[in-house]
C-alpha cells in the first residue's frame, strides 16, 4: 500500500 | 484604493470554480503588479498558486500591497450571481479593506449589480516553491489529461506516470483489475492546441492520488493545454497557462508500495 506525503517534506515556509 | 477591471468576467469565474473544492480560505495578495493567491488544502497535500497579471486588468490600480483574506466558497456565491459575459470589476479601500466589492456590469451597460463581501483575517504561511529543472516536463490537450484522470479513477484511486523519451503511460491498479493510457509525443502543426510534447532529462516515474489529479482538472476550461512537469521525488506540477496568467497545482507523490 503506498503512502500519501506531504507538501512540507518537499517546500519550506518562507 | 484598489481597483481591478476585467472585461472578461467568466474567466474569474472559472479561475474561482477550479479552485473552490480544493482550498476554502485564502489570501489573495494584491501589489501593483498584480494579484497572486498561494494556498494549501487542509491535508497540505496539494497547493494552488494563482497569479494574475496586472496588465490583464483595465483598469488596475493598486497604490499600495496588501491582502484580501476570503472565504472561496462565500466568493464563490456571489460570483455566480455575474452573468458568463458580465465585466467584473474588484474595488477595495486598501488602507482598512474589510470588504471587496464586486461589480458586475452586462455588456450594455443596462444592468449593473454591486455586492459587498465580508472579509477575513486569514493567517497562512506561504511556502517557498524551490525553482526547479525537471526531469520531464510534458504538454498535452487539458481535455485529454482530464479524461484519463476520470477513465482511471473507476480502476483505483492511483496512479503511476511513467515519462519517457517517447511516451508518456498513466498506469491504475485496482481490485476490478488494472488500466493504462499511453500517450506519444505529436506535433500537429495545425492544430498546436492538439499536440503532445515531451521533454526529457532523464526518465521518471512517480506515483499520485487521482483525486487530487481529478480536482486539479477544474482548471481545465482555463486553456487548451496543460503542463505537467515531473522530477524524482518531488511534487508533481500541473499548470494551466492563460494570456492574463496561470493556475499552478502542486501534488506530493504516494511512495513506497
Amino acid at each position: 500500500m503506498s503512502k500519501q506525503t506531504k507538501l512540507g517534506a518537499f517546500f519550506k515556509p518562507k | 484604493m484598489f481597483e481591478a477591471r476585467l472585461t472578461q468576467g467568466a474567466l474569474l469565474k472559472r479561475l474561482l470554480d477550479s479552485v473552490k473544492e480544493l482550498v476554502t480560505d485564502a489570501n489573495f495578495d494584491c501589489s501593483e503588479t498584480g494579484i497572486s493567491l498561494q494556498a494549501m488544502d487542509n491535508s497540505h497535500v496539494a497547493l494552488v498558486s494563482l497569479s494574475l497579471r496586472a496588465e490583464g486588468f483595465n483598469p488596475y490600480r493598486c497604490d499600495r500591497g496588501f491582502s484580501l483574506g476570503v472565504n472561496l466558497n462565500s466568493l464563490n456565491k456571489i460570483m455566480k450571481c455575474a452573468g458568463n459575459e458580465d465585466v467584473i470589476t474588484l474595488k477595495a479601500d486598501d488602507s482598512s479593506a474589510d470588504s471587496l466589492c464586486l461589480l458586475f456590469e452586462n455588456s450594455s451597460n443596462e444592468r449593473v449589480s454591486e455586492y459587498e463581501l465580508k472579509l477575513m483575517d486569514i493567517d497562512q504561511e506561504h511556502l517557498s516553491i524551490p525553482e526547479t529543472d525537471y526531469d520531464a516536463t510534458v504538454m498535452m490537450p487539458s481535455a485529454e489529461f482530464q479524461r484519463i484522470c476520470r477513465d482511471l479513477m473507476v480502476v483505483s484511486e492511483s496512479v503511476t506516470i511513467d515519462v519517457s523519451k517517447d511516451e508518456i503511460k498513466f498506469t491504475a491498479e485496482g481490485e476490478l483489475g488494472t488500466g493504462n493510457v499511453k500517450l506519444k509525443p505529436t506535433s500537429t502543426i495545425d492544430k498546436p492546441e492538439e499536440s503532445i510534447t515531451i521533454e526529457l532529462g532523464q526518465t521518471v516515474s512517480l506515483q499520485f492520488s487521482l483525486k487530487y489529479l481529478s480536482n486539479f482538472t477544474r482548471g481545465t476550461p482555463l486553456s487548451d493545454q496543460v503542463m505537467l512537469c515531473l522530477s524524482d521525488n518531488m511534487p508533481l506540477l500541473v499548470e494551466y497557462k492563460m494570456d492574463i496568467g496561470y493556475i499552478r497545482y502542486y501534488l506530493a507523490p504516494k511512495v513506497g508500495d
